[in-house]
């Protein structure tokens, strides 16, 4: 299970 | 970060700072869809869970905090305090027909799960992919309510739009705030250019619902550039 995508935008 | 998302964020700022000006200074929320502002407070709360979970920088969990205190107070400005000058008869667009669509979308597109892993979660055959239970962490259901909230900010602004169309008319400054609202993801999508070029970022959902976002306000973009500028109201 990929890793969970962070998300660094708004 | 680079100069596009920059402006980008600032005029979202710009954006949120004048709808709630305008509501406090004119004490009067006539012509703003309250519809609208619930739906950008249900996004903001959505995808800005992660306040509690990861710190990314200053900058980042400061905007996240503005954003959804300004989302909160508009709405109390319009529902609580200045409730007399809600233009309810004119604010009927159905919100539900824009959540509920959004709401499954987000389970069937996301980056987690494919459709089928979806139905196994529904049938919880996939132990370690169950949403939320004893086998796994809330990941998963930050993940679902992150494209809920990028799905649903990309139709948002719809009641306001179609609330605009039915008065026939907006304040300037109304416009202004739209004009900013639109602007905003619009720089966006430039930046999500600049980070394919420059940093090989790619995010399918987020660059799709941008788009919509933006082709959206394109025909108020003709409207504010050919009317508003030249200082008239904005008669549709």
């Amino acid at each position: 299970d990929e890793e969970t995508k962070e998300h660094d935008e708004l | 970060m680079n100069i596009f998302r920059l402006t980008g964020d600032l005029s979202h700022l710009a954006a949120i700072i004048i709808l709630l000006l305008k509501i406090w200074k004119t004490r009067s929320c006539a012509g703003i869809s309250g519809k609208s502002q619930i739906l950008f407070a249900l996004v903001f709360t959505t995808r800005y869970l992660d306040l509690l979970t990861s710190y990314i920088s200053l900058y980042n969990t400061f905007m996240k905090v503005v954003y959804i205190g300004c989302a909160y107070a508009t709405v109390y400005l319009i529902y609580m305090k200045f409730k007399a000058t809600y233009d309810g008869n004119h604010d009927t667009f159905r919100a539900e027909f824009l959540v509920v669509p959004v709401g499954g979308l987000s389970f069937l597109v996301n980056h987690d799960f494919t459709p089928l892993e979806f139905l196994l979660v529904i049938m919880y055959v996939s132990y370690d992919m169950a949403l939320c239970g004893p086998g796994s962490n809330c990941s998963h259901c930050f993940q679902i309510l992150w494209t809920f909230s990028i799905y649903l900010e990309s139709v948002a602004i719809l009641p306001q739009l179609f609330m605009i169309s039915k008065t026939g008319e907006a304040e300037t400054i109304t416009t202004h705030y739209l004009f900013f609202l639109g602007l905003y993801r619009a720089l966006y999508l430039i930046n999500w250019i600049w980070r394919f070029y420059f940093e090989g970022f790619f995010d399918l959902i987020a660059i799709v619902a941008g788009v919509v976002q933006t082709i959206l306000y394109c025909d108020f973009f003709y409207l504010y550039v050919t009317k508003v500028v030249y200082s008239e109201r904005l008669p549709l």
